[in-house]
């Protein structure tokens, strides 16, 4: 069962306690498998199928309205796992009830609180996911832009590019800062910060070889195949940073409970 | 939705850590 490794720092924080909890309470019922009589677990049960039932409905709502097909398909999974543990834990409320010793029914417990550990953290894992494409596909987005300045060669185009790549830019430097502070992978995170801050050095050197290489091509002067060859240059090291940037979003860690 | 997925997901976390104390009580009674 997951305990410790979780990709983000608000995953880690909403299942960590619980995970640890429910560690405990597997130790706890194999040490002593013959406890006490079990004290009436309804109204907690019920409190927990509720929250069940809620999260499952905002789940659909999500995955009904979501583009993202991965997303579509692996979330239905999850609803159904944390389902069936609740029904587990309402099983076990009601064999409790006619016998408080019920060796099945702390079974029962245990299996219904695991399973919906497990059942949650698949369903936020694949949640999270989703998030992450959409990051990913903001960052294809910047480079589709960036292809565009090998076909520019007036001044007005270099103003048009500017234009169109300056708020894909902005929204990728937000979205990738955001994702950075999220991970819990440290080596991950300082990549990710690494590869933008030297994307964004670029930006600069990326216009002024453009302006160069236009200039150039419009007065007839000599330089014109250096001229492209540093244009060229310069792009492609900011592709090799977002293409970074997308392989460390993608990255799952060795350790990663999925 | 990001939001509120995350928000029932907390809600279904503290209702099992509830109930998984109110086992464990009975289990180390």
């Amino acid at each position: 069962m997951p305990t410790t490794s979780y990709r983000t720092k608000t995953i880690h924080s909403i299942l960590d306690p619980v995970a640890q909890q429910v560690g405990q309470l597997v130790i706890l019922h194999e040490q002593a498998e013959d406890g006490n009589a079990m004290t009436d677990l309804t109204s907690p049960i019920k409190i927990v199928d509720q929250a069940v039932s809620n999260l499952v409905v905002v789940g659909k709502q999500t995955a009904s309205t979501s583009k993202d097909e991965i997303l579509r398909r692996e979330m239905p999974p999850t609803f159904i796992k944390v389902e069936k543990s609740s029904g587990l834990l309402v099983e076990a409320s009601d064999m409790l009830k006619q016998d408080p010793y019920s060796v099945p029914a702390r079974k029962k417990l245990i299996d219904g609180a695991r399973g919906i550990l497990q059942g949650t953290s698949e369903l936020l894992f694949v949640f999270d996911e989703s998030e992450v494409r959409k990051i990913v596909k903001i960052c294809e987005g910047v480079l589709q832009l960036l292809a565009v300045s090998e076909v520019v060669d007036t001044m007005a185009d270099i103003l048009t590019f500017v234009q169109s790549l300056t708020p894909v830019v902005t929204n990728m430097n937000s979205q990738v800062a955001a994702r950075r502070e999220e991970l819990i992978n440290a080596s991950h995170a300082a990549q990710l910060a690494q590869h933008l801050e030297q994307f964004q050095r670029l930006i600069p050197l990326l216009v002024s070889s453009m302006k160069i290489y236009v200039a150039i091509l419009d007065q007839g002067k000599p330089g014109k195949q250096e001229a492209w060859e540093n244009r060229t240059y310069v792009a492609s090291k900011m592709i090799y940073h977002i293409q970074e940037i997308i392989r460390v979003l993608q990255a799952v860690d060795d350790d990663s409970f999925r | 939705n990001a939001a509120e997925m995350v928000k029932q997901a907390k809600i279904l976390a503290m209702a099992t850590s509830h109930l998984v104390n109110a086992i464990k009580g009975d289990a180390e009674a």
